[in-house]
């Protein structure tokens, strides 16, 4: 699968709005 | 009113627009629905007078989306007195634009051979969200990044018991679109996206907490006056 960064992205996106 | 999942988006019932006693005894019920990507205005008028009705036809004040008739009103039969006529009535909504207060307020004249008369309707957002409204992960990330916080809007649909499959599922049948899904900390977080028809993209993030039925919704847009709005569709969509 090409991983093109953005699953990570969106891990970090939610991450940051759950413990700001 | 189209509701499962395979039957396009939610359409309320019809409710009473135009009492009979305002219109010299024409009364009209009427609601909104999208249907393989049109607009429609689903309407019943009944004949409540003592004379048979002619000559039925319908214009929109300028409005905040431009919707318009997309056809003349197709009443093929005069009205007796007690008759009924269902009518679906497309739209079109490359109309007049004007800002309405309340943005979704739409004003409506109808005519025929007694007299011409006049009311006021809101429509549920969600007529408005197109089919293509799935934005791509690249600019949806790029995107909410680049709109200011000031222009995020949070809100929260209560008493809703769904998982977040069954939501998603409601919502995309609804046209609001999931682009991804994380569990951070036990709960799910769904980054959505939906398109208006003149163009305005709206990004949301929904959270779902298993033990809670409270879900949290934050929306973020460049025209924010729309999230209201939004925040209702969502909730019309979920709890239907």
């Amino acid at each position: 699968e090409l991983d093109d960064g953005l699953d990570e992205a969106f891990s970090r996106l939610a991450e940051s709005r759950t413990n700001p | 009113g189209g509701v499962g999942p395979m039957s396009g988006s939610y359409a309320a019932p019809k409710s009473v627009w135009m009492p009979a006693m305002k219109a010299k005894g024409l009364e009209i019920s009427g609601t909104f629905a999208r249907r393989m990507g049109t607009v429609y205005m689903d309407l019943l008028l009944t004949n409540k007078a003592l004379q048979v009705m002619s000559d039925f036809a319908i214009q929109f004040n300028r409005n905040s989306f431009g919707l318009a008739p997309a056809a003349p009103l197709q009443i093929h039969a005069p009205l007796a007195p007690n008759q009924t006529v269902d009518v679906s009535l497309p739209l079109s909504t490359v109309g007049s634009v004007m800002k309405m207060d309340p943005l979704n307020n739409l004003q409506v004249a109808v005519k025929n051979n007694i007299d011409v008369f006049y009311f006021s309707t809101l429509y549920p957002l969600h007529i408005l969200f197109v089919e293509d409204g799935k934005m791509d992960r690249q600019m949806f990330l790029a995107t909410w990044k680049d709109i200011p916080n000031e222009n995020e809007a949070q809100f929260h649909i209560k008493d809703c018991p769904l998982n977040s499959d069954v939501s998603t599922n409601k919502l995309q049948s609804s046209n609001i679109f999931t682009i991804a899904k994380r569990n951070v900390e036990g709960q799910d977080m769904l980054y959505q996206s939906l398109k208006l028809t003149n163009g305005i993209w709206v990004l949301a993030e929904l959270r779902i907490q298993p033990s809670n039925p409270s879900y949290t919704l934050s929306l973020k847009c460049r025209a924010p006056e729309v999230s209201q709005h939004v925040y209702q569709a969502y909730e019309t969509i979920l709890k239907n």
